[in-house]
């Protein structure tokens, strides 16, 4: 009866976009927010 | 031609200088001040003076990248997380240096930039597909993903000059993509799955490029994987390796399911042709989409008339050709002859060895098959208008003389392929979906023979039995069937056939009302 | 009723090849900039440890009711990321002031006791890195050319 699709790791009632926190198509779960680069003034990045 | 003299330790001079230009902190600002003392060094050492020098220098320190990627792979005892920080400590920085070249070449002049862009690509896809094929079994993909997805990133970073060149570096991006398709790099089959379902990617192309023109890229990209992926799905005969490949495709389908209904309702036709016809989960998982804008009536409602939906009369967007797919044109013009007139009356007889004329392996043409169905019915629904879509009106009509030709005239392996073609057609509420629904449920009432009942149950039910989700077309037809007394259909042998069998037919029936 | 169709002898080296390449599948951190301090391996947590991200985490409110040092720390631990813009803005809505010369941040203690167009001395406190606290600074000179 193929793959139960519920338990591919994807929230799949998200009123939100899921591509923007997809991490991989061989990852179990989504990104964690702290996972995603995000555009900040390049002076931020002091390490 | 071999490198000019001297230009390999130039070359290799020139990529640790950058690299180590790139990680001082003098490299200022995104390593402005690093790259511009950099190309410097290039005009002085003479590299920027020919294309192909250009090209050569780009090739060379493609190749050595890799091979520095190669002798860290291969040392022993060492973390993975310790190997990628070597790699990447050099990648990253040469990514930065081609990503500057590009933004910054030919001043105001996008042109340039997309054409030093498609070349560093092409040298790319070049040096990986001859890795690919010298090393084999040897064959890391790490250097290689690695470029590709920070070269995007970097390229797709919110800056006024990337804007005014980003559908042209879309563009090159699916064009290199599809040229590394895992039919021809299956070495690197994951690390391109990788990126065509990074969020940055698909973002770019399905959400953020106006007018859905990335639309059409991403859905040659799909198909690509997709015809990799048929001959395995095919036999269902899963190596680990391909279950993974599949598992992941399936992520990427639910993905667009819940963001990006739309595309797959306007590419169903396009997938459906390249995906096997016995991959019953993955294609019911497209087929189900419907537009977000639309409220589906539950299938399971008592006493739904389908024809008194407000959608029910709207023509889907299909954005395949299915025209220029009915050869040979003499086919064709036979076909819409028939259509027409009902002649040349030889056409029916002729048709069931018009479908077997393909030569690649299964021996009917699926996709002139597909193409010849959905064509007969977007002939019919017009001519329906006035009277609507139902069972009594779509017969007699030249249209139902050929469905019904091919359900009696076909071999068990044609009718499969017939029925599935039809089958395809039933999505969300439209016009397709109806006519072809009342199409289907005419084939089963009309047929006089129980074996055609048989298959149409069969291709219903196969559709059904798999894991959710089921399109809303396959639901209301199959409840139609079991439910509408006038197709009798449980007096039909072939529902006792065993007891497990009638049990699933009660338990479905159970299911649907 | 369609019957297995045997590989052809292209589909049995692409199997060949996917198998090798099983053994390096690619990382999910492969897909993203390299960030030293943030390991993408989410080391094991206890079973009640909340492991989803806690609704509004986008929202720069949820910050606002952080204390300094921690806002800092996020600042500090996590560039890059929308944590550290999100943590930024709400530094600034308490009149923190990043100054890009010093890598520092500044917060105007009391009016300044001289004002140009290019600085103005008075007391301030800053962010101390290393003692992950505030110190106050008599007679600090202030210069206009800060990231605001």
């Amino acid at each position: 009866t193929g793959i139960d699709l519920t338990t591919l790791g994807l929230n799949l009632n998200s009123p939100e976009n899921l591509y923007s926190m997809f991490q991989s198509p061989f990852a179990e779960t989504a990104c964690r927010p702290q996972d995603i680069d995000y555009h900040v003034p390049a002076e931020y990045l002091t390490n | 031609f071999d490198d000019p003299q001297g230009l390999h330790e130039k070359t290799e001079y020139l990529l640790r200088e950058w690299v180590n230009m790139y990680h001082s902190p003098q490299a200022g600002r995104d390593s402005f001040k690093a790259f511009n003392a950099f190309v410097q060094q290039m005009h002085t050492q003479g590299i920027l003076k020919t294309d192909d020098l250009i090209t050569r220098f780009f090739r060379l320190c493609t190749e050595m990248c890799v091979d520095l990627c190669y002798r860290a792979l291969g040392e022993a005892g060492q973390s993975t997380t310790m190997i990628r920080a070597k790699c990447f400590y050099t990648l990253d920085a040469f990514v930065r240096l081609i990503a500057l070249l590009v933004k910054h070449s030919g001043d105001t002049n996008t042109v340039t930039k997309i054409n030093l862009l498609n070349k560093v690509l092409g040298i790319m896809a070049g040096v990986l597909l001859q890795d690919h094929e010298v090393r084999y079994t040897e064959f890391q993909q790490l250097p290689y993903h690695r470029i590709f997805i920070m070269l995007f990133i970097e390229l797709n970073a919110p800056e006024p000059i990337l804007e005014a060149i980003n559908f042209q570096v879309l563009t090159a991006f699916c064009h290199v993509f599809h040229i590394l398709r895992p039919a021809k790099a299956p070495g690197f089959a994951f690390a391109w799955l990788e990126l065509i379902s990074h969020r940055v990617f698909i973002g770019r192309l399905l959400a953020l490029t106006p007018l859905q023109k990335g639309w059409g890229f991403y859905a040659q990209l799909l198909v690509d994987l997709f015809k990799f992926l048929g001959p395995f799905l095919r036999n269902a005969d899963m190596t680990k390796p391909m279950q993974l490949q599949y598992k992941g495709t399936l992520r990427v389908l639910l993905v667009l399911l819940h963001d990006f209904p739309e595309f797959l309702c306007e590419y169903h036709y396009a997938f459906c042709d390249v995906i096997p016809p016995n991959c019953i989960q993955m294609r019911n998982l497209i087929l189900s989409a419907f537009p977000r804008t639309m409220r589906l009536p539950d299938p399971f409602t008592v006493n739904l008339v389908v024809e008194h939906l407000p959608d029910i009369n709207k023509a889907p967007r299909i954005l395949t050709n299915i025209v220029a797919l009915i050869q040979p044109a003499s086919f064709k013009k036979d076909l819409d002859s028939y259509l027409k007139t009902r002649s040349p009356i030889t056409f029916l007889s002729e048709l069931k060895s018009n479908l077997q004329a393909n030569p690649q392996g299964s021996r009917y043409d699926i996709v002139l098959i597909n193409a010849l169905v959905l064509y007969v019915g977007t002939q019919a629904i017009p001519q329906l208008q006035n009277k609507g879509v139902s069972m009594s009106t779509i017969a007699p009509s030249p249209h139902m003389d050929i469905f019904q030709n091919l359900a009696v005239n076909l071999d068990t392996e044609g009718r499969y392929l017939f029925l599935t073609a039809i089958a395809n057609q039933l999505r969300y509420p439209n016009s397709h979906t109806h006519y072809f629904s009342c199409a289907l449920l005419y084939l089963f009432r009309q047929a006089n023979d129980q074996t055609i009942q048989e298959q149409i149950t069969k291709v219903l039910l196969e559709r059904l039995i798999v894991n959710r989700p089921h399109p809303w077309g396959l639901l209301i037809t199959f409840i139609e069937l079991i439910k509408n007394p006038t197709f009798k259909f449980w007096d039909h042998e072939f529902v006792r056939c065993a007891p497990e069998i009638e049990k699933l037919f009660e338990n479905v029936a159970r299911s649907c009302y | 009723p369609l019957g297995p169709v045997p590989l052809a002898k292209e589909q049995l080296y692409q199997v060949a090849m996917l198998e090798a390449c099983l053994q390096h599948l690619p990382h999910p951190s492969d897909s993203e900039r390299l960030r030293y301090f943030l390991p993408r391996n989410p080391c094991p947590t206890p079973s009640y440890y909340p492991t989803a991200s806690f609704p509004h985490v986008d929202a720069v409110e949820i910050y606002q009711r952080c204390g300094t040092e921690t806002l800092f720390f996020i600042f500090y631990y996590m560039e890059g990321t929308k944590a550290q813009y999100l943590a930024a803005k709400a530094l600034k809505k308490q009149s923190w002031r990043f100054h890009t010369k010093y890598m520092m941040w500044f917060q105007r203690h009391e009016e300044p006791k001289q004002i140009t167009e290019e600085f103005e001395q008075g007391t301030y406190i800053y962010f101390d890195y290393e003692k992950w606290g505030q110190k106050k600074k008599e007679g600090f000179t202030f210069e206009y050319r800060y990231l605001e």
